[in-house]
């Protein structure tokens, strides 16, 4: 006999059911759920909003694990920021939101045009730029990204610039000759910094389903991703992909993207991520 | 793959009387795992596999097809009829028909309408693009560049209103005898009030042949949202679904499809120009099953 307040098997179908209508994948919702049915069984957890609670825990813990902060204090300047993932997750408008960030705590920001492929890419990066009244580097449309990063950093360094952030086009882990291009474009920044990127960042829209986690996994390899950033958050999708992806990956997710404008980004906080998730 | 998955669990019942309760079972476990994993949307998968079940429990194993084969089968050809079977053309009756380009940020609008834009040129029409996104940083220089590579004329108005762009838009290509009108929209949240109201005032004032919202293909659960809140509030006729040159599996095409009802009638195959197909339910469903 079971009374409301009781955790009951409804509940935890329910719960499963919560996660992966949040993108969180079956195989994982599965197994975080059969670890609060254990729980339970195991009289450590006795009412439903203690199993909610817990399982905001555990999620949050997840989350939690793999944390680590913005890089911010390079051994030299500049800071270097790549910004890479697939099209149309946000990669433009959310190096614009970290130029803002930069310069609200008095840094001097460079933003790098390295999409040379994609239609209006440079000038939609110029207009930012213009907005924030930061630095700019581009070369021609069509040209070679990684020259259009290689002088963003001798050229932050003759501005006297605190930071450089380096757009990329959008590309899809399933072309190799883009993935290629990509490391290339790694391998010329590190070279010319004299040390790797300092965040290398994954672009991964909220709205995205089970390939995120391919995503990550396909650039991460690639590439050696530091973070994540999950954009378009203020919309209905949750953005659950990130649990498999801190998971599986074992990638920190650094920032979320709450909207289109320069003030919409957000540092990850996994207590709030968590509670959204599960009300 | 599904296939071998059904195998293992349907093993040792070849040319053995009937598909039972219990052996369904097991298999309908696998093929909502194979849907889920694929991004069809859970409430979508539900109803999915109780159809199976009620199609397969009883079925007679055959000896040509294994159990696993055959239940596959089953899901396949479930699929290819749910995902819509004759190709659904664009409807451009009419005078100066306008087709509004619609959905989420970053969908694949923008190239979508240079698409479009170029295939009907090439059936023989005199395509109009008109720039309605005033929001989006160089998103009316995209559209312009992209209108140039497909070679067709981009309207952009002087008016700070979209309705009213397209409005211009439309007595301009009626002079100038350009048809149809392609009106490329800022990308918006089905959340958004104001921009969502925006899109109903559009389609009220411009009586648009197509309504088709642009769906990315690596879309997850939310598709449902997304999809059921444009058409309640829009009314669309029809999606594109892009980026299909990934490995996304797109379950979300029959998530959309089962909410509303509407025709997947192209798909976006790269981000070229010329990357854009008719739709194939067979293939959709090979792809969704992994
Ligand atoms: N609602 C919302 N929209 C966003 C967010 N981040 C970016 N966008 C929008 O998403 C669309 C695509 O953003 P971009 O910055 O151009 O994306 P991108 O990854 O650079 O795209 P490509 O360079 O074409 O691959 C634009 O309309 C942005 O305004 C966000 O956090 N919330
Ligand atoms: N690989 C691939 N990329 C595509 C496809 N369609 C569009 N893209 C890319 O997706 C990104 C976004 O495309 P846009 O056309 O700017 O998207 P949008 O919906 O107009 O974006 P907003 O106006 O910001 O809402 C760009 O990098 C495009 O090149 C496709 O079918 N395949
Ligand atoms: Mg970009
Ligand atoms: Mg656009």
């Amino acid at each position: 006999l079971t009374g409301p307040g009781e955790a009951t098997d409804e509940l935890f179908e329910e719960l499963e059911e919560v996660l992966i209508a949040s993108d969180v994948s079956a195989r994982v919702a599965a197994a975080i759920v059969e670890r609060l049915r254990a729980a339970a069984r195991e009289g450590r957890v006795r009412t439903a909003e203690g199993v909610r609670e817990t399982l905001r825990n555990q999620l949050a813990e997840m989350l939690s694990r793999h944390k680590a902060p913005l890089a911010a204090s390079p051994p030299a300047p500049p800071l270097l920021y790549l910004v890479v993932g697939v099209n149309g997750t946000g990669k433009t408008t959310t190096i614009a939101k970290l130029g803002a960030r930069f310069q609200r705590e008095g840094r001097k920001v460079l933003l790098a045009a390295g999409d040379t492929f994609r239609a209006a890419a440079i000038e939609q990066l110029q207009v930012w730029a213009q907005r924030l009244g930061a630095e700019f580097v581009a070369h021609q449309s069509g040209g070679d990204p990684a020259a259009v990063v290689f002088d963003s950093i001798g050229a932050a360094r003759a501005r006297g610039c605190d930071v450089v952030i380096a757009d990329t086009a959008g590309r899809l882990h399933t072309k190799r000759n883009l993935m290629e291009e990509l490391g290339k474009i790694v391998r010329v920044a590190q070279r010319e910094l004299g040390r790797p990127a300092d965040e290398t960042l994954l672009v991964v829209d909220a709205t995205t389903g089970q390939n995120a986690l391919a995503q990550a996994r396909q650039f991460h390899e690639a590439v050696g991703l530091t973070g994540v950033v999950v954009t378009k958050l203020d919309g209905t999708a949750k953005g659950g992909t990130v649990i498999t992806i801190a998971e599986e990956v074992g990638l920190p997710i650094k920032l979320i993207g709450v909207g289109e404008g320069m003030e919409d980004l957000e540092d990850f906080d996994p207590a709030a991520f968590a509670a959204a998730l599960v009300p | 793959a599904l296939t071998s998955k059904l195998q293992a669990v349907l093993r040792g019942l070849r040319g053995k009387g009937r598909l039972s309760e219990a052996d369904v079972s097991s298999a309908c476990r696998e093929i909502r795992l194979a849907l889920l994993e694929a991004d069809v949307n859970f409430k979508v998968v539900r109803e999915f596999v109780n159809r199976i079940r009620e199609q397969a429990v009883g079925k007679e194993v055959m000896e040509s097809l294994s159990p696993g084969q055959q239940v596959v089968k089953i899901v396949r050809d479930e699929l290819v009829e749910l995902l819509g079977g004759a190709a659904a053309g664009l409807e451009l009756e009419g005078a100066t028909p306008v087709v509004l380009v619609v959905g989420l940020q970053g969908g694949g609008k923008t190239t979508t309408v240079g698409k479009l834009a170029r295939l009907l040129k090439r059936d023989g029409k005199r395509p109009l693009v008109v720039a309605t996104d005033l929001q989006r940083a160089a998103a009316v220089e995209q559209l312009r560049q992209v209108a140039g590579q497909a070679g067709v004329p981009v309207f952009e108005g002087s008016a700070d209103d979209p309705v009213a762009i397209v409005q211009a838009a439309v007595s301009h290509a009626a002079s100038e005898g350009l048809s149809p009108v392609i009106v490329d929209t800022a990308g918006r949240t089905h959340v958004d009030e104001e921009l969502m109201g925006e899109l109903v005032v559009m389609k009220q004032k411009t009586a648009p042949a197509e309504v088709l919202l642009v769906l990315d293909a690596m879309t997850g659960q939310d598709a449902v949202n997304v999809a059921r809140e444009f058409d309640r509030a829009v009314g669309i006729t029809g999606v594109v679904l892009t980026k299909l040159d990934g490995d996304a599996r797109g379950g979300a095409a029959l998530s959309v499809r089962a909410v509303t009802g509407k025709p997947i009638k192209l798909v976006g195959m790269g981000e070229k120009l010329d990357a854009l197909e008719v739709f194939h339910p067979d293939r959709m469903a090979s792809r969704i099953l992994g």
